[in-house]
């Protein structure tokens, strides 16, 4: 089954 | 001082119908450009950006950039007092920590104010970089909102592939699979009706259809949702708010490990 990613691993914190 | 006149109130009260269930808690931001807020859902697998400008207000007072707390399913049990065609307005005053809505009836024999508690929230904001998207699909949200219910019966997560040939909805579940397929049709009479596909590469990416079933909450806001889709990057489902903005919703992908 394909893992959920969590946006932080494409989005940075500002 | 922060004073906003919104005529169309029914506006206020679909987001946060659109929005309450995904997040909590959120800050409102407010500025010269508009009423706006970023916030993620408690996973941090999906965020909403929402954009309100000032343009749209029929009076638009914002004397400091003014970040505001609150709980939106207490806001969304607030602006539910508001009629249909109620004109609302916002009202704080500086440091205080409440927010004041008030409701006027389009006929001005009814004038409602409710004033509700802000709260400190320490929330996490991500940039967004721009971003060049292979696949973007703009088609009817109804159809949008049918698709994810209709998938969701029959599975946990929705798998959209794009091509030239179309956009197609695939999903699997213990009794079976399911495949819809909308091609692209721009022939329709009435522009909301069409289904259009800008495509510069075929893009396939898995979703969870609890997300995706939760952001068609805001059909109401707007007849069309476009569907911004890369490999390897967030979706965007964005529905568009006539005059004033949009609302946009992010899901990061399923990826096969």
């Amino acid at each position: 089954t394909p893992l959920q990613n969590n946006l932080s691993e494409f989005y940075f914190t500002t | 001082m922060l004073e906003l006149r919104l005529v169309q109130g029914s506006l206020l009260k679909k987001v946060l119908e659109a929005i309450k269930d995904l997040v909590n808690d959120a800050n409102f931001d407010c500025s010269a450009t508009g009423f706006s807020l970023q916030a993620m859902d408690s996973s941090h697998v999906a965020l909403v950006a929402l954009l309100l400008r000032s343009e749209g207000f029929e009076h638009y007072r914002c004397d400091r950039n003014l970040s505001m707390g609150m709980n939106l399913g207490n806001m969304a049990k607030m602006l539910k007092c508001a009629g249909n065609d109620d004109i609302i307005t916002l009202k704080a005053d500086d440091g205080s920590d409440t927010v004041t809505f008030m409701f006027e009836s389009p006929t001005q024999d009814k004038i409602s104010d409710f004033e509700m508690k802000l709260m400190d929230i320490d929330s996490e904001h991500l940039g967004i970089p721009e971003a060049e998207y292979h696949a973007i699909v703009r088609m009817p949200s109804s159809e949008f909102g049918r698709i994810c219910k209709d998938l969701s019966s029959i599975g946990d997560t929705v798998v959209i592939s794009v091509t030239k040939e179309g956009v197609k909805f695939s999903t699997r579940g213990d009794i079976g699979t399911a495949n819809i397929v909308c091609r692209q049709n721009n022939t329709v009479d009435k522009p909301e009706e069409a289904t259009i596909i800008e495509m510069t590469e075929p893009v396939s990416l898995t979703f969870a259809l609890r997300y995706m079933n939760s952001f068609t909450k805001a059909t109401p806001l707007s007849s069309i949702v476009t569907l911004s889709l890369s490999s390897d990057l967030p979706v965007v489902v964005e529905y568009k708010i006539a005059e004033m903005g949009y609302i946009r919703f992010y899901l990061a992908p399923k990826i096969e490990e």
